[in-house]
């Protein structure tokens, strides 16, 4: 049996949008230690990564391992049925098919269930290198989004380049070019407005903007996102989820032969 | 244009 209660329902709402656009199905892998999966995007350029800790969860309960084969769409048709303020329960049988998810509102006057078949997936799972990155930059997401949003109008590629003087983005097209410069900004009054920079080589690495967009699906779950770059090596985007898990995006980069 | 290379080059298969 596998039951997995968030009063935070909303939680699950944003981090399925955050994972939507990029992935039409994936296996939503369920242990004793929470919720996790790991998927690609349909090229196979970037992957998505998320953890949701059973200890971030009110009621948490999951008896033997579980891989959920989810259609993403399916997922958030059905999310989209439940109000901001739901509290969202997740639940199934060990050899059941389907998965039940009931929204409760705040004061449980209004109670609904929804099914969802599950699918037989055969997913290929990556190992994922835990590694030391050159740079890591700490930004407002907001800001992120804007200037993924802004550069896309210019190009279809963004230069990040990384110094310790601050975080460049540049893109080039037809039109022209643009660059947005973020310098270090450790005196905002809000943590989260800070940009903090911490380098032990500089970084500069080439991306299709597409991509990154598609991240910035995940803005409304964090005030901020984290960069982490090093040469000839996938970019890490990094939004947390509250203090439950993460959604961390991989890049690859465009490199010369 | 500069190449786009899959994210498999960089992650082995599990």
């Amino acid at each position: 049996m596998f039951e997995a209660r968030l009063v935070q329902g909303s939680l699950l709402k944003k981090v399925q949008e955050a994972l939507k656009d990029i992935v039409q199905e994936a296996s939503w892998d369920c242990t004793s230690s929470g919720l996790s999966l790991q998927a690609m995007d349909g090229s196979h350029v970037s992957l998505v990564q998320l953890t949701l800790r059973a200890d971030g969860f009110e009621k948490y309960r999951c008896d033997r391992n579980l891989a959920m084969g989810i259609n993403m769409g399916s997922m958030s048709k059905i999310l989209k049925c439940a109000g901001n303020d739901d509290v969202i329960t997740l639940k199934a049988e060990d050899t059941s098919d389907r998965l039940e998810l009931m929204f409760e509102s705040p004061k449980g006057e209004k109670i609904s269930n929804y099914e969802m078949k599950l699918m037989d997936l055969d997913c290929e799972q990556l190992g994922i290198p835990d590694q030391e990155y050159s740079c890591s930059i700490k930004m407002p997401s907001h800001e992120f989004a804007r200037i993924c949003r802004d550069l896309s109008q210019i190009g279809e590629c963004v230069v990040i380049t990384c110094t310790k003087d601050g975080v460049q983005f540049s893109a080039k097209g037809d039109m022209g070019s643009g660059t947005v410069k973020m310098s270090q900004n450790l005196g905002a009054e809000k943590e989260d407005d800070q940009v903090t920079i911490e380098m032990t080589e500089p970084v500069q690495l080439t991306f299709a903007i597409k991509y990154l967009n598609m991240f910035t699906k995940a803005t409304s779950l964090s005030g901020s996102v984290c960069l982490s770059m090093s040469n000839d090596v996938p970019l890490v985007v990094e939004y947390k989820v509250e203090d439950m898990g993460h959604i961390k995006y991989f890049l690859a980069p465009k490199i010369e032969d | 244009i500069m190449p786009q290379k899959s994210i498999v080059a960089f992650f082995a298969s599990k």
